[in-house]
């Protein structure tokens, strides 16, 4: 699974998800990536989020939602957020996985429970960031 | 004018050191490197963030490493379906399509989705109609054909398992 999310200089947030799904799945299977919610959300008041990893926990929890109603409802910030979905909801629920978002200040959450996780990020006129490793 | 920022990921899971060579570590983060800045390039130009999030995605599809448009992993059936999706945070608008095959670049299937049709989610044939009413591109399925991919599946086809990105097998339920 790849995605992105990003914010540009009118400060509008979004989220794309593409994925080739679990390998040797068959009755076509669908996982959360084009779940809008629970794969993909984007909302300018809150964040833009993509997910991955093992899909079927990812849309029990709603995660990328339940992100975005975390900062919205409760006044928490991305980084909360993140690490009440990703660090204890998702691995009570035994989810693996990760995910990515950005908020319209340009705040970016990249958490994951999983060894590892290939991402990247680039802010204004800063380095570029690159990791696979916690 | 706001602060420009984009991240991206290539999946998630069970990565561990001894089995990603140093020679494959840096192939990824070159790949990875490239789709990130590709699409922060479209912001600096003053691009949106739709546009961002497609072209970063659109790179990663392309390259092999990753599991999704070129690099998708083999099914049951030994085909490669495909699912993407995409979100306006300004409008709350949203795209998606689910289980197509040969769709070259299937974030582009998404954005069409949700700025030329009604709906949010097509899947299928349904959905494989409107990217050919719509222009999309076409791949055949040597595009998707990928060695590793291959193996990988051939581990596994004769058995009941399916298998994450970078995880190993796990045998459990979902009801």
């Amino acid at each position: 699974t790849v995605g992105a999310v990003a914010v540009d200089q009118a400060g509008n947030v979004a989220a794309a998800t593409s994925t080739g799904g679990m390998t040797n799945k068959r009755y076509s299977r669908i996982g959360d990536s084009p779940i809008i919610g629970s794969g993909t959300y984007a909302n300018n008041r809150t964040c833009a989020v993509s997910c991955t990893g093992h899909g079927e926990y990812f849309m029990r929890a709603v995660v990328a939602y339940d992100v975005s109603c975390l900062m919205e409802y409760k006044g928490c910030t991305l980084q909360q957020a993140c690490e009440e979905v990703v660090m204890k909801k998702l691995v009570k629920f035994g989810g693996e996985g990760g995910l990515i978002a950005v908020t319209a200040a340009g705040e970016i959450a990249m958490p994951f429970n999983s060894e590892g996780m290939y991402r990247a990020s680039k802010v204004a006129d800063q380095d570029t960031y690159v990791g696979i490793y916690k | 004018m706001h602060k420009t920022a984009i991240a991206i990921h290539g999946g998630a899971g069970t990565i561990t050191k001894a089995s990603l060579t140093e020679e494959k570590e840096r192939i990824y983060t070159a790949a990875l490197k490239e789709a990130v800045e590709a699409g922060h390039s479209v912001l600096e130009k003053g691009g949106s963030a739709l546009e961002a999030v497609e072209e970063a995605v659109r790179h990663l599809e392309d390259c092999p490493l990753f599991n999704a448009g070129k690099g998708s992993v083999f099914t049951k059936e030994g085909k490669h379906e495909m699912d993407a999706a995409m979100m306006d945070g300004k409008t709350l608008e949203a795209g998606a399509v689910a289980g197509v095959k040969s769709i070259k670049n299937p974030i582009k299937l998404a954005r069409a989705v949700m700025q030329h049709s009604e709906h949010v989610l097509l899947s299928g044939y349904g959905a494989e109609e409107f990217a050919r009413n719509q222009g999309l591109e076409f791949a055949p399925e040597a595009y998707f054909f990928d060695k590793l991919r291959y193996e990988q599946w051939l581990e596994v086809r004769d058995s009941e398992a399916i298998i994450l990105d970078h995880t190993e097998k796990k045998d459990e339920k979902f009801g």
